[in-house]
């Protein structure tokens, strides 16, 4: 899901 | 994950060490903000509540965790430690560094993904850690000698932060609806920041000369 992809960053 | 982002990451990580073998080694903190490593307290504790809420990998949970301790331990040591805290610039750093955090979160409150207590955080996050390091600018150019190891912890910080911008690059080509202006356009414009001390640090490095900015 799109809201997930910028969360795997730090 | 990409080799940009996990060079990026690891570059954040040595950052992170040549800082902290300066305290524990030298026991010194001379010519470090205080003010910037407040903000980095700040913005590694508001982005990572999702600690509580969402599981992504190892790997990532550790590194959260890496980056939470080490920043909340560098400013208990630079605030507390009876022989560290006395190498402290306290004159020099004088950046009032709370007054960009009230910007950020506005800011935050008005351009996030969705309207959610969590959401605005990760926001404000983003918002301040591109401005989190201008304390520490500021404070490289008053301070007349740049030691080695300031010097290397900046340079490590911002080729953190361009391999970053590679890595976006690199995902915006290779997977599909990978698309985060937020993110994006904050760590641009926190990328561009380092672009004078960069110019200055190779400067000096080319030149065999001890780093100096000028005034």
């Amino acid at each position: 899901p799109k809201d997930q992809a910028a969360k795997d960053e730090l | 994950m990409n080799i940009f982002r996990l060079a990026g990451d690891m570059t954040h990580l040595f950052s992170v060490l040549v800082l902290l073998l300066k305290i524990h080694t030298i026991k010194s903190c001379a010519g470090i903000s205080l003010k910037t490593q407040e903000l980095y307290a700040i913005v590694f504790t508001t982005r990572y509540l999702d600690l509580f809420t969402t599981y992504i990998s190892l790997y990532n949970t550790i590194m959260k965790l890496i980056f939470l301790g080490s920043s909340i331990s560098i400013v208990w040591y630079m605030r507390h430690h009876k022989v560290v805290r006395r190498s402290y610039d306290k004159d020099q750093d004088t950046f009032r560094h709370y007054l960009l955090m009230l910007p950020c979160l506005l800011l935050a409150l008005l351009i996030n993904e969705k309207f959610t207590f969590l959401e605005v955080m990760w926001a404000f996050s983003l918002y301040l850690e591109a401005v989190a390091i201008l304390p520490q600018l500021v404070l490289l150019q008053r301070t007349r000698n740049i030691d080695n190891l300031t010097g290397q912890y900046v340079l490590l910080l911002g080729a953190y932060r361009a391999l970053y911008v590679l890595n976006w690059i690199y995902r915006y080509f290779t997977e599909e609806n990978y698309v985060h202006w937020i993110t994006w356009v904050s760590g641009i414009v926190q990328t561009l920041l380092y672009a004078d001390f960069f110019y200055y640090y190779f400067q000096s490095w080319k030149n065999n000369v001890k780093l100096q900015l000028p005034a």
